[in-house]
């Protein structure tokens, strides 16, 4: 069993690391470490995480985008080790600048030939990149209600009329 | 294991029977504020078993039920049903598709099912087992977690290992 | 000083029923109770918040947009109490859809002919509203630069290019 | 007491001198994650005299030091001036402008001026009490604040009031 966690572990470390550098920097220092390697199954499990270049002394030190970022590389990296037949994200867009919004749904994109994902957003870049759109409302005061929205349908606002047009 | 489709009634804010069909690839859910978007979510966790009534926003479990407005009195029961392919054969292979509904009536009393016949909890619990779904999944994601998996809270990083692992 | 307080207090809650009622609908349920009225100084302090004619029998119900309207709501009344010379707000409007990021910054905007306002955002709608807008970016690794962004010059893109276009 | 502008030199990701001059209104602050955007906030937050490493996301008080890259030795200081018109007198009157700055060494000596006269901690302080801006105030605000007022961690909801009235 203690094997069977390490191979696993080290799988993960793998993922981990590649989807890091998808969202960072190609070279940045990142990994993830068996604190206690002599009980591996009890041990407590350290983050390293250095984005683009930088020194931060902890995790508390990143940024809200940048921890975010880098607690997906790692759930990403288990989903990598064992998929998940479907996975869903609350929001989980709403600290990304959109550059990095535009990497998140690409990875996602291409984990969704493999998996069913479900993505629940205010952000539009995220709207754009989705296969489709179902819209929730109340029309009656508290009761929700659910429709699928037509992306060839312009007239889709019924929340959103940004003052930028 | 493709989902296909997801029955909320009396559930939370969906007073009223409502059906979700999810196709391949991407699904993005959008709405106001308040308009019930989380609240699917908290109905696929509940269908799949969760029984921390913290996990899903409530004092107790019996407040997922449709709790009336001015307009709409409250509902009897809440009902959840998950739909998938049985394309990874959890069921035996006569089976096209699994079937997995939970209710609770307001009396307190709580039925599942499975493709339609009564089944415990640990039936449904049991289906899962291995597949990445379940509690403590990595595959329901939400920004809480960001800080819980960075900060270690309550040995979250090395439950969510466990479950890929 | 007891009256004081009580004075104060009674005031922040009137504003508090005042901004409520403007990010959600006219007649909300909402209020601020003093839970021990014979020792106002270290009395608790609930919140009741009810939006859009919904029944939250707590505050943990209510959604992620409401929660933080219900927040900004309570510092709104406290900054009406007694205005500071600026506010600073740090990516709060992340949670909210676009309706009501419009209602938060009109709200701003009234305030800030008393106040200056410092908004940290990634949301378009929230950059539009701004009067003056400063860009944060690193040409170097991991040095920090500012520099002014020109509304008229739609060169201004260095992070955001909406795949949208 | 409007803001007229913020110098920061070798404060976090700032190594270099920067200055950002605050017009009457909205100023909106925009850019990538991790550029540098919420250590602006923590750098006011910083010279106003705050004390808790915790509050600017330091394990200790010398992180706030510019620590280096691999092309930019660290800092030697940390220093921060705010620049105030003195419109509400809180300095006598043949002040036009109040000038508040820190400055930390990495001996970990301390220094703060007003008006570039050397003067101690307690000094900024006084100037600020009840203005509605200290630490604990409702001026300053980010997302975890949020959470705090609403499930009332740590009497955060009492301190406010008591900053408010
Ligand atoms: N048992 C219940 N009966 C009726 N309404 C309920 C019940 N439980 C929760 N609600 C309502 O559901 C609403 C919350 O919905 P939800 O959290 O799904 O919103 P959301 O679409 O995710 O919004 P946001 O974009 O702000 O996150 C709340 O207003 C709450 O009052
Ligand atoms: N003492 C320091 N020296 C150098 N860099 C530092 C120091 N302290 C923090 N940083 C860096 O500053 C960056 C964080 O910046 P900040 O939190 O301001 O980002 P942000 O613009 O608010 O991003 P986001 O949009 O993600 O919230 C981190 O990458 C961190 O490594
Ligand atoms: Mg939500
Ligand atoms: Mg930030």
């Amino acid at each position: 069993a203690n094997a069977m966690f390490v191979d696993a572990f080290e799988q993960i470390k793998e993922h981990f690391k590649n989807v890091f550098r998808t969202f960072f920097t190609e070279d940045d220092a990142c990994d993830l470490i068996l604190l206690n390697e002599d009980s591996p199954l009890d041990s407590p499990i350290e983050i390293l995480a250095k984005p683009k270049g930088k020194r931060p002394k902890s995790l508390s030190q990143l940024s809200g985008g940048e921890k975010t970022l880098t607690a997906t590389a790692l759930l990403f990296a288990l989903y990598l080790l064992k998929p998940a037949p479907f996975c869903i994200f609350d929001e989980v867009d709403a600290p990304l600048d959109d550059l990095n919004v535009q990497k998140f749904t690409k990875l996602i994109s291409q984990f969704s030939k493999n998996s069913q994902f479900v993505i629940i957003t205010h952000n539009k870049v995220t709207m754009a990149a989705v296969d489709m759109l179902y819209g929730v409302f109340m029309q009656e005061v508290g009761i929700s209600e659910i429709s699928a929205v037509d992306f060839s349908d312009k007239s889709y606002d019924f929340n959103y009329q940004p003052i930028l047009n | 294991m493709r989902l296909k489709s997801l029955e909320i009634k009396g559930f939370k804010s969906f007073a009223n029977q409502t059906i979700i069909k999810f196709d391949e690839g991407v699904t993005g859910v959008v709405g106001p504020n308040g308009s019930g978007k989380s609240n699917i979510v908290d109905s696929i966790r509940w269908v799949l078993g969760e029984q921390k009534s913290k996990e899903l926003r409530l004092e107790s479990m019996g407040d997922v039920i449709f709790n009336g407005t001015k307009k709409k009195k409250k509902s009897g029961a809440a009902q959840v049903t998950l739909t998938f392919e049985n394309t990874k054969n959890i069921l035996p292979t006569e089976y096209k598709e699994v079937s997995i509904s939970r209710t609770l009536y307001r009396s307190g009393e709580s039925e599942y099912q499975l493709n339609n016949v009564k089944c415990r909890l640990k039936d449904i619990r049991n289906l899962f087992l291995d597949s990445g779904i379940g509690s403590n999944t990595y595959a329901i994601i939400e920004l809480g977690m960001v800080d819980s998996i960075l900060s270690d809270k309550e040995n979250a990083r090395r439950k969510m290992f466990e479950q890929a692992a």
